[in-house]
């Protein structure tokens, strides 16, 4: 279960404040997965009582709506990432970016399905770079029309600043250099990017783990 | 299967346990809080293995809040979902004080006694405020949002948390222990409590303001909140 309670001492109105709220949540809580499994009990809270002083935020034309939600969104995600680094037997944290889509919402539905894959999260646990898994996840993504397989290039991005390794460009496997594959597996952090496309499109970024022995160990463990 | 049972993470009381060495770095030493929130924990035992270990939080504010919150999509809904929504509803997200979360038991799947549980947390809270004379009257809707996490399918040691939620006020306060402590009460199976402050301005005003947040969870993570 997810449980998140934010507070501020910032001045601002019930409505413009879950108006923040759901649009932080769409890129931050919403946008992790560590097992695929939906909670009942997820909940998020965020609290403003206003003590700070200032004149208070009403609406989205309100002076400093846009900062404020650049504030709160940076922030929730930066909360939700934790959640992820400490994922039931998670070895890697892992950021998903999908690039150049349709909409937002295609880039997001295919970042989600990746990250909910098995095969993506134990390759990942294997330090394999199993591009294929990634391809297949993103091609069975519900809904989405905008994933054309020829236009399709997968990459990591390592967390060090070096160049990214290509795996897949245009629909093309690259010849990969497995060595630099294992250096880039070796990390903690990662990042796969795939690009649907290569027009200017929209981008969605998702946060997920590995998925390890210790998980099944955890939660065959587990009693109710 | 000495390496296998050492990989063993049993279902936890929360902070039971040390941080693994490589998550410390994860957990703030200190912290800018936003003014007049207020955090505190207490330790009720609603696991009945837990003998030691916090697993009551609640923050609270010195004054009305405006509150605003999301909640799982699931279609089991856990009673503390259903009454928190309703009461920041009916409330149309002003006036609300308190937090107040208990771990070790979801009170999900409890049926129409869960329901009742819920509110009496949200209550008992209530009435901690009106009892110090911050709140002049007693209000037809509770101004405390309540959440559960841990086991699903068992009603809460309602008596239990209720006793205990006086002591969680009584001992509120506003330094990173007791943020620290609060965001630790909330625990189940994760490793490391999740703590995060930062301070911001806004356009057109010299004032520093700040946000706190914390938040739990290592599995059944997939949320999907509106």
């Amino acid at each position: 279960t997810l449980l998140g309670i934010l507070c501020t001492d910032a001045p601002i109105a019930p409505a413009a404040l879950q108006s923040l709220l759901n649009s932080a949540i769409d890129k931050s809580f919403n946008s992790i997965s560590i097992d695929g499994d939906t909670s009942t009990n997820d909940t998020v809270a965020l609290l403003a009582n206003g003590v700070g002083g200032g004149p208070q935020i009403t609406g989205p034309e309100s002076a400093g709506y846009a900062e404020m939600q650049t504030v709160l969104t940076d922030f929730a995600a930066d909360l939700a990432k934790l959640v992820v680094r400490d994922g039931e037997g998670a070895t890697k944290f892992v950021t998903i970016r999908v690039t150049n889509a349709a909409d937002y919402a295609d880039a997001k539905k295919v970042a989600s399905t990746i990250a909910r894959s098995p095969l993506v999260k134990t390759a990942l646990y294997g330090k394999d770079a199993n591009w294929g898994r990634i391809l297949c996840a993103t091609g069975y993504a519900e809904g989405v029309e905008s994933v054309v397989p020829t236009e399709t290039s997968v990459s990591f991005m390592p967390t060090d600043g070096s160049p990214e390794l290509k795996l897949l460009v245009g629909g093309e496997p690259e010849a990969v250099d497995e060595k630099r594959a294992a250096e880039i597996l070796e990390h903690e952090d990662l990042e796969i990017v795939v690009k649907l496309s290569e027009t200017k499109g929209e981008e969605a970024v998702y946060y997920t783990c590995d998925f390890s022995h210790e998980y099944v160990t955890i939660n065959g463990d587990y009693r109710t | 299967v000495t390496a296998s049972s050492q990989q063993i993470r049993h279902y936890a009381a929360p902070g039971e346990g040390t941080v693994p060495a490589a998550k410390q770095k994860y957990v703030p030493t200190t912290g800018i809080y936003p003014k007049g929130f207020l955090a505190s924990s207490a330790h009720v035992g609603v696991k009945p293995s837990n003998t030691r270990f916090d697993d009551l939080c609640l923050i609270a504010s010195s004054v009305p809040c405006s509150a605003a919150a999301v909640f799982t999509k699931n279609k089991f809904q856990a009673a503390p979902v259903t009454v928190s929504r309703e009461i920041i509803k009916s409330r149309n997200g002003a006036g609300i004080r308190a937090v107040v979360v208990n771990s070790g038991c979801a009170n999900a799947v409890t049926g129409a006694g869960g329901v009742e549980d819920a509110k009496a947390m949200g209550k008992e809270t209530d009435r901690c405020f009106e009892e110090d004379g911050t709140e002049s009257q007693t209000q037809d809707q509770s101004q405390t949002v309540v959440m559960s996490t841990g086991v699903i399918g068992q009603r809460l040691p309602l008596k239990k948390i209720l006793h205990k939620i006086p002591t969680a006020y009584d001992t509120l306060g506003d330094t990173h222990a007791h943020w620290l402590r609060a965001a630790r009460a909330i625990c189940t199976t994760d490793t490391f409590p999740k703590l995060l402050s930062r301070p911001f301005t806004l356009p057109n005003s010299s004032t520093q303001y700040s946000l706190v947040g914390m938040t739990k969870g290592a599995g059944m993570i997939h949320p999907n909140m509106a």
